[in-house]
């Protein structure tokens, strides 16, 4: 059935914090455990990386988290590897 | 602020970089004062220099790109990534990419490319993202910086810091710089009776005294030396330079500077330079020379390096045979190690710390022994 748009949105949202984590805090590349919306792995991605960019860890894709993850940035990494 | 996992670094102080292509939204000479602007953010505070490169390999190679460009991170069109760069070492490392789906300018009003090349320089010479929202090394870029008045952050100081230390003049706690003119403290004090120099050269008639970042020009007309950042009339040479020297002959002037030499006429820095020291016949055992002269009647340069020297025939442009020699030997009374040479009215003048020694090459004897900036009317 067609997304509502507030499920589009959030899915969305969720795409964009997968990619986000993935290039630039080391999050393993498997779609399966970003489904999973209370994965462990996904909530401690979530608290490192605000508590890297000065945000409230929350561990929820919150509109603050959401905003900074929009914002024009340096493409290394902030997590080596 | 961090250094890449398992801390690379440059292993010499003096580095190369090539700007490789350029972007359509700026005009060339705005790019390369930008690069240049990022790259004295970071001469400030550290040993490092920088040199540029036309042609061939530099250690830090800059291009512009879109999307996939050949490595690993393909560019994401406008927005989010705006460049990326590689830590030290050899190859890609060192080197920075912009992405060119940005808007670059040289103001605030799209992304501004000096400020972006500052950081990505920072990741060139090894420090990775900094937690701190003051750092230049802060991985989100901020577009409210004020330019005018950019400067790094201590976070930014102490971890460039933490890989090459401060730089050799400041031997006190890690500056924060300041984008103004520096401080009486950076500045060396012509008549300082402790003065000493790095290098001195004649330049068409004219005397330059090398300290630092700075140098005295002394020309016969105006008695009242005048006082100039090097970069001011060749912004592509280092600071803290070794050795210089002019062969009248070819109206050029060699300015020495670690394993590296350049080739200078007037203020024009000659293309295919720098060329490795070792390219005039030094044994591989020698990293870096302290002075040299140029023997304008003999045509034979000599160069300096501990407590031995060397001498370079002009005309065949060899190292003579049977050198290095002592210096003790053939310039008696003068004492390694020597910081500069000037050969003039028939004299050779030694500079070693704040004392000259004037050498009469007929009497082969020291004749007299002056302060180092008597040149300097102090």
């Amino acid at each position: 059935y067609p997304l509502s748009g507030a499920a589009k949105e959030e899915d969305s949202n969720r795409d964009l914090a997968q990619q986000y984590l993935e290039k630039y805090y080391n999050l393993e590349k498997d779609v399966k455990q970003f489904r999973r919306k209370d994965s462990n792995l996904i909530v401690k991605k979530i608290q490192g990386m605000q508590k890297f960019l000065g945000l409230e860890v929350t561990g929820k894709l919150d509109t603050d988290t959401l905003e900074v993850m929009r914002k024009p940035r340096c493409g290394v990494p902030d997590v080596g590897h | 602020f961090s250094s890449f996992p398992g801390m690379p670094k440059w292993r010499k102080t003096h580095l190369t970089y090539r700007i490789v292509n350029y972007t359509p939204d700026l005009p060339r000479d705005a790019v390369d004062s930008a690069i240049e602007k990022a790259l004295k953010v970071w001469e400030e505070v550290t040993p490092l220099t920088f040199s540029r490169l036309y042609e061939g390999e530099a250690d830090i190679m800059i291009s512009f790109a879109v999307k996939e460009h050949g490595d690993f991170y393909s560019f994401d069109g406008p927005g989010q990534s705006l460049a990326h760069a590689y830590p030290p070492g050899p190859g890609l490392y060192g080197d920075i990419h912009f992405d060119d789906d940005e808007k670059w300018t040289e103001d605030a009003s799209g992304t501004n490319l000096f400020l972006v090349a500052a950081h990505e320089l920072g990741h060139s010479l090894g420090l990775f993202h900094s937690a701190n929202t003051e750092a230049l090394m802060y991985p989100l870029y901020n577009s409210f910086t004020e330019l005018a008045q950019f400067r790094l952050s201590q976070d930014d100081v102490n971890g460039i810091q933490s890989l090459y230390g401060p730089p050799p003049a400041s031997t006190e706690e890690p500056l924060v710089p300041t984008k103004s003119v520096p401080s009486g403290s950076e500045v060396p004090a012509k008549c300082d009776p402790a003065s000493s120099f790095d290098a001195i050269s004649t330049l068409r008639g004219e005397y330059l005294f090398f300290k630092d970042r700075y140098f005295w020009r002394r020309s016969h007309w105006n008695p009242e030396p005048e006082f100039h950042l090097i970069s001011a009339f060749w912004p592509s040479l280092p600071s803290y330079l070794d050795a210089a020297y002019e062969v009248n002959s070819r109206d050029t002037v060699f300015i020495f500077k670690g394993n590296e030499f350049w080739a200078i006429r007037g203020n024009e820095v000659q293309a295919g330079y720098p060329r490795g020291i070792h390219t005039l016949g030094f044994p591989s055992t020698i990293r870096k020379i302290d002075a040299a002269v140029s023997d304008k009647e003999k045509k034979k340069t000599y160069f300096f390096a501990e407590d031995k020297y060397w001498r370079f025939d002009e005309n065949s442009q060899s190292m003579e045979q049977g050198f290095p020699r002592l210096i003790a030997d053939d310039f008696p009374g003068v004492e390694p190690k020597v910081d500069a040479v000037l050969q003039a009215f028939g004299f050779f003048y030694f500079f070693s710390g704040s004392s000259q020694f004037e050498f009469d090459p007929n009497a082969r004897m020291v004749t007299h022994i002056l302060k180092s900036n008597s040149w300097l009317h102090c």
